[in-house]
């Protein structure tokens, strides 16, 4: 464990608590992408698996039990509780798009080809593009609420770290995975523009609103 | 690679 890692797991918990707090104050999920939430869920239960086969730590099970719990929840109350106020009009992005590639590149480049294998770089795949609904959400209505971009930011953020987190392991542990690596850049290059708007607006006080 | 017993991130 190193600072990177431990921070980019409370980013990544800051972001998961941040919507869920969003959407059970103003009891509406307005401009939250359903489908990223599906993809997100569909990640944590396909990488998390292993909880079923090894132990590593406490920290590392009871995060995974955390992730696993407050994905379902968001998903039930954007899907269930809260149905009336998702926006599915603007939730529009083709996941198939994404699931299908994935799917595929999963098979065919990994470190192992052994189920569980197979599951954990389809979830490290998945999460690198799922957010991309929810970008495309955004870039639809033209805006976001201030709350979304928060979440958003410690989200990117996570990933961001992690990256710092390899470099770290890599130059103390001589630890590498390139598979997770690769994904963790192309996930945080994709948040590069969010950040740019997030930074120049949203920490200077306005709303965030792209131009439309 | 070697495929290491599982995976100790998140």
């Amino acid at each position: 464990m190193n600072v990177f890692r431990l921070t980019g797991d409370l980013s990544h918990l800051a972001a998961i608590i941040i919507l869920l707090l969003k959407i059970w104050k103003t009891r509406s999920c307005a401009g939250i992408s359903g489908k990223s939430q599906i993809l997100f869920a569909v990640v944590f239960t396909s990488r998390y698996l292993d909880l079923l086969t090894s132990f590593i730590s406490l920290y590392n099970t009871s995060m995974k039990v955390i992730y696993i719990g407050c994905a379902y929840a968001t998903l039930y109350f954007v899907y269930m509780k809260f149905k009336a106020t998702y926006d599915g009009n603007h939730d529009t992005f083709r996941v198939e798009f994404l699931l299908v590639p994935v799917g595929g590149l999963s098979f065919l480049v990994n470190h192992d080809f052994s189920p569980l294998e197979i599951l954990w770089t389809f979830s490290i795949y998945l999460e690198s593009v799922a957010i991309l609904p929810q970008l495309f959400m955004i870039s639809k209505t033209g805006e976001a609420e201030t709350i979304t971009t928060h979440y958003l930011f410690f989200l990117g953020l996570y990933r961001a770290l992690y990256l710092f987190n390899w470099i770290w392991r890599f130059y103390f542990e001589g630890f590498f995975d390139m598979i997770a690596i690769v994904a963790g850049l192309v996930q945080t290059i994709l948040y590069c523009d969010f950040f740019y708007l997030y930074i120049t607006k949203v920490l200077k006080g306005k709303k965030l609103s792209l131009p439309a | 690679l070697n495929a290491e017993v599982g995976h100790d991130e998140l």
